[in-house]
């Protein structure tokens, strides 16, 4: 059993040898760590029962369970380093991997997760997530953004407005993420900026969940008449998590630069050879 | 001819929910895609164009899809090719450039001549038991704006290819 890590001058990452999982997380320039378990998850689609006929489908996200099952327990792992890079590769099952990556100068760790095909022999609708667990003290609030711009700040089983009788624990809390989702416990802000639009939530405290790819059997009636399922063997899903750990009062600008860059990425264009000058005219 | 409408039309339609949520249907999800590809052909050579005036060197410009699937016929078949790398945000980024390639030494310039460092990172495949080379190197680009690096493959034939053929331009 040995302690696997990758690390720059501003974070460390380290594994669980053992699990090849995500173990801590630790910013080094502000002398924070903070145990972190990251893995992937799936919620099993609910088909309707006694409650509610209700089928989870394209429009309705209703888990037939509470708690999801992990993709796996354990992931094989690689690692790669080099002068310019440093990765870990977990891979999960057949239809879900990972690259935990880190840059030199970068402040953030990201996450490139693989999904799909999502297999469905089993006559199981899935709904996959990531989800990170902590032992933050977050008091049933988490946050996420509108449309990038106002942050706002979300209370497990709570409407601002009116007083709520939560009858679907799971979908309903969970709310839209465009850019990025974070908690807090006062002192520091596990922050994780996403690629795309993605739902997600804190069903507990210090944990925060995002869904990656979903593959549903059953039509769950609100007009659409087909099932949220891929024709032929399934999609398969990539994408990038960019995950913060800093102080609160540092966190805002971060997160802000961050999704910035994040959302106008530079462009790369190649081409071969040397091209002949050119003049508009 | 290089046109953004059809690309701006496309983007249009696909504002609405089922586009971004997935709750189209399978021949509605199949258009969408069609519109996409169709809108984005034409912006292509809107670009290429944008870029020759800018740079003021007419090239075949090559737009990788696939590059988040390590696919570059570009970078992957050529000894030696150029890449530009535009910024659209108003500050100065340092973005990490990785470009699928085939196994062997590249030296990579910056738009100043100075070679950069960089690694050929060698990756176990998602998609099959072959692995995969992929050169990293750290490029620097002004607001609003692109540098143009050069990349050289090194082979016996041109193993003094320290002098890169390519000429590399100033970052606009």
């Amino acid at each position: 059993s040995y302690v696997l890590a990758i690390e720059n001058e501003y974070i460390r990452a380290t594994f669980d040898s053992e699990t090849g999982l995500l173990m801590k997380i630790e910013n080094m320039e502000q002398n924070l760590s903070l145990p972190v378990s990251q893995g992937f998850f799936w919620y099993k689609a609910s088909t309707g029962d006694e409650e509610s006929t209700q089928a989870s489908g394209a429009y309705i996200f209703r888990p037939s369970h509470p708690k999801p099952l992990p993709v796996s327990r354990w992931a094989r792992i690689h690692q790669v380093k080099t002068a310019l890079v440093q990765e870990v590769h977990q891979n999960f099952s057949a239809w879900c991997s990972q690259v935990v990556r880190l840059y030199p100068g970068q402040r953030h760790l990201e996450l490139e997760w693989t999904v799909g095909p999502i297999p469905v022999r089993d006559n199981l609708g899935k709904e996959v997530i990531s989800r990170f667990n902590t032992p933050m003290k977050t008091n049933g609030q988490f946050y996420t953004d509108s449309n990038g711009r106002e942050i706002l700040k979300r209370r497990r089983d709570h409407r601002p407005t009116w007083r709520l009788n939560q009858t679907e624990p799971v979908a309903g809390n969970y709310y839209p993420v465009n850019t990025r989702i974070y908690i807090s416990d006062g002192h520091m802000q596990l922050t994780v900026v996403t690629d795309r639009s993605q739902g997600g939530s804190s069903l507990k405290d210090g944990s925060l969940e995002l869904m990656v790819h979903r593959r549903l059997l059953v039509d769950d009636e609100r007009g659409l008449a087909e099932p949220l399922m891929d024709s032929g063997t399934g999609k398969i899903v990539r994408g990038r998590h960019l995950v913060l750990l800093s102080s609160v009062s540092d966190a805002a600008q971060r997160h802000r630069l961050l999704v910035e860059k994040e959302v106008l990425a530079p462009q790369v264009v190649l081409a071969q050879g040397d091209g002949s000058p050119y003049s508009s005219r | 001819t290089g046109d953004s409408a059809p690309l701006k039309e496309a983007m249009a339609v696909l504002q609405h929910h089922d586009a971004i949520t997935g709750t189209a249907r399978q021949n509605v999800v199949n258009d969408y895609a069609r519109q996409l590809a169709a809108g984005w052909r034409p912006c292509e050579v809107l670009v290429s164009n944008a870029l020759a005036q800018l740079s003021f060197y007419k090239q075949n410009f090559s737009f990788c899809h696939e590059l988040n699937i390590s696919i570059c016929p570009v970078s992957q078949n050529s000894e030696q090719f150029q890449v530009t790398v535009y910024n659209p945000l108003g500050r100065k980024v340092h973005q990490m450039v990785r470009l699928p390639v085939s196994e062997g030494i590249f030296f990579v310039k910056d738009p100043n001549g100075k070679t950069v460092p960089s690694n050929v990172v060698i990756l176990p495949s998602s998609y099959s038991k072959k692995y995969l080379c992929e050169l990293v190197f750290s490029a620097s680009v002004p607001a609003l704006g692109f540098s143009i690096y050069s990349v050289v493959k090194v082979t016996v034939h041109n193993s003094q290819a320290q002098s890169l053929q390519a000429s590399p331009r100033r970052p606009r």
